[in-house]
């Protein structure tokens, strides 16, 4: 499983349009102090469900929303969307015990979105049989958070508006959890070894 | 659980060990419960001697030393459990030329199982970018990506 | 006294608002008392503002402007009081170019009247030394000091 | 006034005698992480009378003292020594209305060092009398600090061992004085910002 692509609108410094397309490997972000590279990191751990607004440097989530500029008001709402590839999740085959021949939309069974009529295809990237009725499959994934001003919040799995406990779920199948250790933001590098010893602590309790 | 967090604490100790000697080129580091009687609640210590130096007060360290020591505690738990991606935001900004050259081999060795994000200003840590995003602020308070060649 | 505070507090903060602009090239900046009736113990609030950006808590900052903004209130202070000397330990680490470039041009201004020991890792600044000591350790936990010529 | 020499003998990480000349204007002190650079600066607000072990990142006191190295013994003891140039003092003077001729040795007077018999030759840079009977003058002073394992610690002024009062008393006539402001150690800036208000209070206070 890999980040893909990720797309901020309104989020913090980016009011307009932004796209960044990740390979395997290394992705580096640089560039002036204050120019919003944090920023693009703070809009990956917030569209994964981060709930602090004070993890993400604000006093409340609506710090999140573009404030405006001297040229530019301030927008609406924020928007980031962050697709995912090579996915785990399971389908029903054709060939299944059970019978039963539903397409790989299927996937979706396991993770109800509040409006189940409405399935988008989704790539299929690899299928293995299990022979009992089931297939392993890699498939691609995207994941929206959207913030309004009014305080009204979304989160979108594949277009479907869905609860946070959705996302939080897929996540943790993909092997992506809540893992304090996989993001080390600014400054907090120096915060590790002056952390208390039950502090400490909590970061090996987080892993087991 | 009492066992998990055990055996937990006994593979990150070892990771921690063994990348330390990593990023420092030697020396001996690693994790110790404070209260062995009370597994199931006692806080942790850290033990860090950089190579020919004696042990001493991990607060001793230099700034370098204790960034580069966090370092090798984050990553032996990432080895533990590991993530499929992992975004660091300038955690070289306090490392010297050699500490960043030994920082970046042990990041070429994990790329392959794990995908990196970095937000970094150091010019021998951009080398080993497969892709490198530029963002810039030239509309005051606007910031804007711009995708920038390698080589 | 509650005299001798509210002078310095406003000497203080009418600096911090010139070095802050000196620094930035641009914004505004201050320091606001947070309970206005009780100045004998009132606490102090930081308001900085980048050029072209909206006013916004400062926690909002990026780790750079943060750095700028903090070395414009410690000179502030340093301003109104001075001191013969200031030793300053890496506080140049977080910036960039363009920041370290308006550091300096700052430190250049200082110089005469007050003397500076800088700990750095960062070429630009180097450069502004009179004077250059290189410390190494070639024996393993033993420190040695080198007068380095400049140029 | 101004820093004109530092030598450190068995503080921190310098069991051999090290040796600083400070100039006018800018001195950089440069080199690999953990070289020693931090503890030149620990060394210099150590003999000007630091007493917190913690704000030299230690947990006692002595800790400052060499404490050896794969192929060196710790050291005994630390000595700090410090050069000061342009201190300000007072001299009777030979034209004054009291009509003493007392030399410049009796700046001393002043500050008297707890052996007052063993003045040493000062350097007196400049003299303006005042047509009271004194001078001021502009002079060098050397200031040391040592502690041995013992846990026995002594703080001289040119060679004499005073008290640790003396020293501070001589730093805050030449104004020196307890000025956190003035040194600003490795990681402490990024803490300002996210200080308490009461902290940031205490900045001014300090300065007031
Ligand atoms: N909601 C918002 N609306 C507009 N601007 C914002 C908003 N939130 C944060 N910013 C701005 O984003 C800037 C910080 O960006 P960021 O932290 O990404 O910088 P950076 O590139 O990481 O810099 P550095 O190298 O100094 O760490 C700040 O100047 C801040 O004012
Ligand atoms: N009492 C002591 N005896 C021997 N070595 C010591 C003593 N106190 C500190 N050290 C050593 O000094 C080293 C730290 O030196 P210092 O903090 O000056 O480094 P630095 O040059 O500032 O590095 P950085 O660039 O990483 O900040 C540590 O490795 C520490 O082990
Ligand atoms: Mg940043
Ligand atoms: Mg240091």
């Amino acid at each position: 499983m890999r980040l893909q692509r990720l797309e901020l609108t309104g989020f913090k410094s980016f009011p307009d349009p932004a796209d960044l397309h990740f390979d395997r490997g290394v992705t580096a972000i640089v560039g002036p102090n204050g120019c919003g590279k944090s920023n693009v990191v703070d809009a990956i751990t917030w569209v994964l469900g981060e709930q602090s607004a004070r993890s993400l440097r604000g006093e409340r989530m609506e710090d999140v929303i573009f404030a405006g500029s001297d040229a530019r008001r301030p927008t609406g709402a924020a928007e980031v969307r962050l697709r995912l590839t090579g996915v785990p999740g399971r389908v029903p085959t054709t060939n299944g015990q059970n019978g039963t021949t539903q397409s790989a939309n299927a996937v979706h069974a396991a993770r109800p979105p509040a409006e189940p009529g409405l399935v988008q295809p989704i790539v299929v990237a690899a299928i293995e049989a299990d022979g009992n009725g089931h297939s392993d499959v890699l498939r691609d994934v995207e994941i929206s958070r959207r913030l309004y001003r009014s305080g009204e919040s979304e989160y979108l799995i594949d277009g479907h508006v869905v609860r946070l406990r959705d996302v939080q779920d897929l996540l943790m199948d993909s092997g992506v959890g809540v893992k304090g250790y996989a993001v080390i933001e600014q400054g907090k590098i120096g915060q590790i070894l002056s952390a208390k010893p039950l502090e400490r602590r909590q970061l090996i309790e987080e892993a087991a | 659980t009492r066992e998990r967090f055990h055996e937990a604490f006994v593979a990150v100790n070892r990771n921690f060990e063994e990348t330390f000697r990593t990023l420092f080129g030697g020396g001996r580091a690693g994790l110790v419960l404070i209260d062995e009687e009370n597994v199931l609640e006692s806080g942790i210590d850290i033990v860090a001697q950089p190579p020919g130096k004696r042990l001493q007060n991990v607060q001793l360290l230099s700034g370098g030393e204790k960034a580069l020591s966090a370092m090798a505690l984050m990553f032996g738990i990432f080895s533990y459990r590991p993530s499929p991606f992992c975004l660091l935001d300038e955690i070289d900004a306090p490392l010297d030329d050699a500490n960043i050259g030994r920082f970046i081999e042990m990041l070429r060795g994990m790329q392959e199982r794990t995908q990196f994000i970095l937000v970094t200003h150091n010019r021998k840590t951009m080398e080993i970018a497969d892709r490198l995003y530029g963002v810039t602020m030239e509309e005051p308070g606007v910031s804007k990506l711009i995708s920038l060649r390698l080589n």
